[in-house]
């Protein structure tokens, strides 16, 4: 589900991996 | 004290000159934390500006750094006289001396500076491993990963923003949270501290794991 107009802040100690996305 | 004082002021052009290479927000640094090893390797950069320093003032102004004097400073001489007279010439010569370590300082602070634009608007952190800033999340994050030559993928140079799928442990399983980049910080060892998200769509995993996906991915 979407969480709408929110900043979200993620601590990086609870990140298993992340997948990032170049976008043009 | 007045030789501790004395040996702050010859170190600290390499000290400020470090602070002005390093001084944009992503070139977060990683020295060896120890206040002892960037004392002595802020030593050989300040000999050489100084002595550059000390050619141009000796050659193209009317003053002169009195050596014997900074000597009767340095190594606390025990003639009361030449203390006396050390002391009174550092009064008379205060402003000329302040102006000296003043300019000195501002020289340091821009050749830092002036070193980092060079390296980073000529790629040469890009290029050359040895120039890398120690932010490796910059690197990642800005697209400049890709433009890495030991990097085998098409160079991206226009990025309008940068989509981000996470996979984080929580205490009801792991959940994949997808975003858009706004921002992130490090931590004192230059390691990712937190990621600024927004956008954020959230999908327990568990769900998949649990049958719904057929292939067990």
């Amino acid at each position: 589900y979407k969480v709408p107009g929110a900043l979200m802040v993620i601590p990086y100690s609870k990140v298993v991996n992340i997948n990032l996305h170049y976008a043009a | 004290a007045v030789a501790s004082i004395l040996i702050v002021l010859i170190i600290a052009p390499g000290l400020i000159m470090s602070r002005g290479f390093f001084s944009a927000p992503f070139t977060k640094r990683i020295l060896p934390s120890n206040p002892v090893n960037e004392l002595i390797s802020a030593i050989l950069p300040s000999v050489v500006l100084h002595a550059l320093y000390l050619v141009i003032v000796q050659n193209w102004t009317d003053y002169q750094v009195d050596f014997p004097l900074l000597g009767n400073l340095l190594f606390s001489s025990s003639n009361p006289d030449r203390i006396k007279e050390s002391f009174s010439n550092l009064s008379t010569f205060f402003v000329p001396i302040a102006i000296y370590h003043i300019v000195l300082w501002a020289v340091a602070y821009l050749l830092g500076l002036i070193g980092r634009v060079i390296i980073r608007f000529g790629s040469l952190d890009i290029n050359l491993a040895y120039f890398r800033f120690n932010n490796k999340w910059h690197y990642i994050f800005s697209g400049e990963i890709t433009r890495f030559p030991d990097v085998q993928r098409p160079p991206i140079t226009r990025i309008d923003m940068r989509v981000v799928d996470m996979l984080v442990d929580t205490a009801d399983g792991s959940i994949i949270y997808s975003g858009i980049l706004q921002d992130y910080s490090l931590n004192n060892n230059a390691e990712l501290d937190s990621l600024t998200l927004s956008h954020v769509f959230r999908r327990p995993l568990t769900e998949e794991v649990n049958g719904k996906n057929d292939a067990g991915e």
